[in-house]
This record gives structure tokens, C-alpha cells and sequence, in this order.
């Protein structure tokens, strides 16, 4: 009886795991369903990405749809695709973020052997990241040392094993049957790496397999402004190329309300819905339409402008940070006067009004809960003045430079910590 | 020439003028 059993559990072991090695996750870039063409933003990051390997980094706003266009783009299928989306939390420690990064090259190397032909043998490779992490594995459980936890240079040697494989792939390609005009992208947003060194390190081997071995492409996609004034603090900055993705045309926002709002709307509210006053209101921000159009359904046409979430929300942000402002009793803002004080003291986080002492806490929601809408770097004149100038009807924005030298770097870079400003480094695509 | 500072979305624009106005 007791054989029997083993037997039979052990069928049921092989059973379950051939079921398992059937069931991996496929290529994970899939168009996003009803996605708006963007015909300006698509083509610039296919030139990009027709072009010679290189470190692009994708600005915009949130919810500007910097993902949904690089989905568009990247699910054609002369692309493989490493997508990293560090907004997610397990990458916040190192173990994890080896394991991602490990289980993510061996399924690349596995979809060319499986999905390209005379690329069979690229199986092996996949087996390298394979075998690495349970290298690492065996290391970690047999030992109680703290040294054989997950460090740095195993980062650094997945990255080498990568740029290694890489390099033997393309030179296949190249030499006999040319069919690999793959570029492979990294989707990145560190927001949530802590650790200095390991992101030094990821950043140093994503120069190597771009800019010098020329191996692939490189893509960040963030929506923090001061992005670029980290990289620059790594040496990374100037080897990169910047593309800024806005926000729709007026053009493209009333073809989308035309042909993808109206329908949605029963006709006898139709009447209600007035493009020019609505574009006044949310611009080219899609995102926002479609929530107001989608609320205005739902309440039966009893939905004005100034009664939409987006509204209320922009509304008490701008209120909470006057009031509090006005109201905090401790740490009086600088005020335009004592700019060179307030420089020198800050200057560390005027560069990036996030960093902390590690120097990578990028601002995020996510990661600052507790700091989500307020800081006290600027006072309520200031806020108030800067948000009277930006309503005059000729002023569609302010000079950077000119309104730091004007209010002192920490209260601008408060607004935009604050999530009241955006700071636009070059001009929109659009 | 150089960097610009916008209102974070449109709609924050909107919010601006009405908040102006009750302040």
C-alpha cells in the first residue's frame, strides 16, 4: 500500500509538472485594447528604435499614456521585449529584483529558441539564468551567513551573462541568417530601488549593452520630473536620448471625443456635451474625458465640469496646500529674499527634493504616503501668485530658471513635488 | 529657452482660475 502511494504521488509530481513547464507566461506586451493611434509619438519611437541601440528616456506626465503607446509599439512582432515595471513592490529588495530579472532573461532567450527558426539552440541559454539562480538559491539555503544573501554582484553578473548571451545571438544573426532584428527594451521605472549600488550597477551595464556593445535598446518610461536631474547626478544623462510624450492635440482630442466619447453617450444627452468648453477644461488628457464621459452616463447628463472627480480633486489639492501653507508654524518657507541661505542648505535636495540619504528615493505616492500632497517649501503668496500668472490667458507656462531665481529652487521644486506644476525639460512630441 | 513650468494636468489650470477667484 505504502509503495503504491508513493508511486502514485509521484506520477502525480511529474503530471503537475509538465502541466507547469506548458503553462509559461508568454510574451507580456500585448496591445492595449481600443488604443488611441498617436501617429506623432508612435513614429518617433519606432525612428528611435529603427536606429543604432540606444538609452532612451520617456518623459510625460502620469496618465499621458506613455505605457499604452510603448504597448503599441513594442507588441509588433519584430520586437522581443524585457519589460520591467518597477512601480511594482517586489522590486523594492534585491532578492526579488535578481530573481524578476533572472526569470525574465531566461523567458527571452526561451521565446527566441521557441518562437524563431535556426534559433533552437538559444534554449541552452535560457538555461544559464536558470542555473545562476539556483546557484544563488543553494548558496542562500545552506549557509546562515549574512554575506550569502543576494548581493550586488549577482546583479551584476546576471547583467554580464546577459550582454555575453546577447552578443552571441546577434552575432549569429548577423553572420548567417540575419533574421534577428530584434531590439530588446527595458520598460523601467526606479522608483522603488533602494539600494545605490545595485541601481549604479543596473544603470552602468544598460550603458554597456546600449551605447557601446550595441546590443539593444534601452527604455526608461517615468513620469518623475526630476528623472533627468538624477540621471545626471550618475553620469547617465548625457548618453541618453530624451522624448517627451504630452498630452493629445486639440485635432486628435476631437476626433477621440467624436468617435470614441459620443457613441458611449445616449442620445439624448448628446445635446449637453460641448467640445470647446470641455477641451478648456481637460485639454488633451484623454484619461480625463473618458472618466468624465463614463461619470456624465452614469448620472444621467446631471454632471457638470466643476462636480468631476478630476476637478475636485486638482480643487482641494490646491486648497489643502494654501491652507497648510499658510498654517504651518514651524519651518518658515524662504521667502524670495533669503534665496542664497535656503540654497545652500538645500541644495542637496533641490537637486531632487526626494533624496534622501541614499540618493535614489525618486518622489513617489507609493513609496511617501505620508508626504502624498503637502510640504511646506513654499508659502500660500507664492503658490497663489505663481497659480494667478498661469491663468492669464497669454500664459500657457513659466520659465524654470527665471521663476527659481524669482521664488528660490525649493519652493518651485515644492509645486512640483507637490503635484500643483509640471516641469517640462524639452518641448512634446506632439 | 530652457525648462517650463506647467500646471500639472489642464484641469489643474481650470481649478487654478476658481480657486483664484474665491481667494
Amino acid at each position: 500500500t505504502e509503495s503504491n502511494r508513493l508511486l502514485a504521488e509521484a506520477r502525480r509530481e511529474i503530471e503537475e509538472q509538465r502541466e507547469r513547464a506548458q503553462i509559461r507566461p508568454k510574451h507580456t506586451f500585448t496591445r492595449l485594447p481600443g488604443f488611441f493611434p498617436r501617429k506623432a509619438e508612435m513614429q518617433t519611437i519606432e525612428r528611435t528604435l529603427g536606429g543604432e541601440p540606444a538609452f532612451t528616456v520617456l518623459f510625460g506626465a502620469s496618465s499621458v499614456g506613455k505605457t499604452a503607446l510603448l504597448r503599441e509599439v513594442l507588441s509588433q512582432p519584430q520586437f522581443h521585449v524585457l519589460h520591467f515595471d518597477l512601480r511594482i513592490a517586489g522590486f523594492a529588495d534585491l532578492p526579488s529584483l535578481y530573481t524578476r530579472l533572472s526569470t525574465q532573461m531566461e523567458q527571452y532567450f526561451e521565446d527566441i529558441a521557441s518562437n524563431m527558426e535556426g534559433y533552437e539552440e538559444f534554449q541552452k541559454e535560457a538555461w544559464c539564468f536558470k542555473h545562476d539562480r539556483i546557484n544563488v538559491q543553494n548558496r542562500i539555503a545552506d549557509s546562515n551567513d549574512s554575506r550569502a544573501r543576494i548581493r550586488t554582484s549577482d546583479v551584476a553578473r546576471l547583467m554580464e551573462l546577459f550582454q555575453v548571451i546577447s552578443a552571441l545571438c546577434f552575432q549569429k544573426s548577423n553572420s548567417q541568417t540575419n533574421i534577428l532584428q530584434s531590439s530588446l527594451l527595458k520598460y523601467l521605472e526606479p522608483v522603488l530601488i533602494q539600494s545605490t549600488d545595485t541601481m549604479k550597477c543596473l544603470l552602468d551595464s544598460m550603458l554597456v549593452l546600449t551605447k557601446q556593445d550595441k546590443l539593444c535598446h534601452v527604455i526608461h518610461a517615468t513620469s518623475d520630473p526630476f528623472y533627468q536631474t538624477w540621471l545626471r547626478q550618475l553620469n547617465v544623462m548625457q548618453h541618453c536620448k530624451i522624448i517627451n510624450i504630452g498630452d493629445c492635440t486639440k485635432a486628435e482630442t476631437r476626433t477621440f471625443f467624436r468617435d470614441h466619447l459620443i457613441p458611449r453617450v445616449p442620445e439624448r444627452l448628446r445635446g449637453r456635451l460641448e467640445f470647446e468648453g470641455l477641451y478648456e477644461a481637460f485639454g488633451g488628457k484623454l484619461a480625463h474625458w473618458q472618466d468624465f464621459i463614463t461619470d456624465f452616463v452614469n448620472s444621467h447628463g446631471q454632471l457638470d465640469i466643476r462636480s468631476s472627480s478630476h476637478f475636485l480633486q486638482a480643487h482641494a489639492l490646491l486648497n489643502l496646500h494654501i491652507i497648510h501653507s499658510s498654517q504651518a508654524a514651524t519651518g518658515a518657507p524662504p521667502g524670495p529674499g533669503d534665496n542664497d541661505t535656503s540654497y545652500t542648505a538645500s541644495a542637496r535636495e533641490s537637486l531632487h527634493p526626494n533624496l534622501g540619504p541614499a540618493g535614489f528615493k525618486i518622489y513617489s505616492p507609493i513609496s511617501n504616503p505620508q508626504q502624498g500632497y503637502y510640504s511646506a517649501d513654499f508659502t500660500a503668496m507664492q503658490l497663489l501668485k505663481v497659480m494667478s500668472r498661469l491663468t492669464k490667458p497669454d500664459t500657457p507656462y513659466l520659465p524654470y530658471f527665471m521663476l527659481c531665481r524669482e521664488l528660490g529652487v525649493r519652493a518651485v521644486d515644492g509645486m512640483v513635488k507637490g503635484r500643483v506644476l509640471d516641469l517640462r525639460w524639452i518641448e512634446p512630441v506632439s | 529657452v530652457g525648462p517650463k513650468l506647467i500646471p500639472i494636468t489642464p484641469i489643474m489650470r481650470y481649478a487654478m482660475a476658481e480657486v483664484i477667484e474665491e481667494y
